[in-house]
């Protein structure tokens, strides 16, 4: 069986709000070694693959591997029945119908208890090969928040240019067009506000900025994000969490 | 104007 613990039930809360947008129904795999999720969008255009390792939580227990197949939106509903500060306990049998998702509030003395129905998943599981990128950019997540929106009012799509000067983010649409320029920096102060590039070659690749922005949902569970680019290679936006991460693929756009 | 990819060719089904 499954019995995993968080601290704050708004760990879980947030990772999923990150992924609502973009995947519908899908399989989460509890292991002896965590909690992960690999799921693509209906499109095929972006894929989110999540890693919440045993130690992340206060406590973790799973037995066998168990895959909990849930639909999203309906656990987004549960987990908004807690607080942000509850502690958040999941439970489930070796061969679940229902996954149990208890909130604790400590403060109120209030245990409140919700049983999630799951549901037959059909997915592909996609190999994703190790990949030597072009370039690495890491940023303040509410910096690349911010770009991602600030353009997606001009534009659908981004052009994110990088070079050893730095990256480059501009998009071109019906009312005009705009361009952010990030120079490389290091804030010994607050390490969460530098920018580090590492670059191999420099590249340039265009993608969708609603997909972005959807992957910004995720800003509240780090203070930095990187972005990984190489060739006409899927981008990979990868957010560090407690023992694990949430990294999100988008296919560019080709030609053009 | 610029086509959108698809994952399809980048990642293989397990």
């Amino acid at each position: 069986m499954l019995e995993a613990k968080l601290e704050q039930a708004a760990l879980l809360k947030r990772i999923v709000d990150s992924i609502r947008d973009i995947v519908q129904d899908c399989n989460f795999e509890c292991s002896e070694s965590g909690l992960s999720l690999q799921a693509m969008d209906n499109s095929h255009i972006a894929l989110v693959s999540l890693l919440l390792g045993k130690d992340g939580f206060t406590d973790y227990r799973c037995d066998r591997s168990i895959s909990l197949g849930v639909n999203v939106g309906a656990l987004t509903k549960i987990l908004k029945c807690g607080g942000n500060d509850d502690v958040l306990t999941l439970r489930a049998e070796d061969k679940p119908s229902v996954l149990s998702v208890m909130f604790e509030d400590s403060i109120q003395d209030r245990i409140s208890e919700y049983n999630l129905k799951l549901m037959d998943v059909d997915q592909e599981h996609m190999g994703i090969p190790d990949t030597e990128y072009s370039a690495s950019v890491t940023m303040p997540t509410a910096e690349f928040q911010r770009i991602a929106r600030d353009l997606h009012t001009l534009s659908d799509s981004v052009e994110i240019d990088v070079n050893k000067e730095g990256i480059t983010f501009s998009c071109d649409g019906d009312i005009g067009a705009g361009s952010i320029v990030l120079k490389p920096s290091s804030n010994i102060d607050r390490p969460e506000q530098s920018i580090n590039v590492e670059i191999v070659e420099p590249v340039t690749l265009s993608f969708n900025l609603k997909y972005l922005n959807h992957f910004c949902k995720a800003s509240g569970l780090s203070n930095q994000v990187t972005l990984r680019l190489s060739g006409e290679a899927p981008l990979l936006v990868e957010y560090k969490l407690p023992n694990g991460f949430i990294r999100f693929f988008l296919a560019p756009k080709i030609g053009d | 104007t610029a086509t959108q990819g698809r994952l399809d060719g980048f990642f293989k089904v397990l």
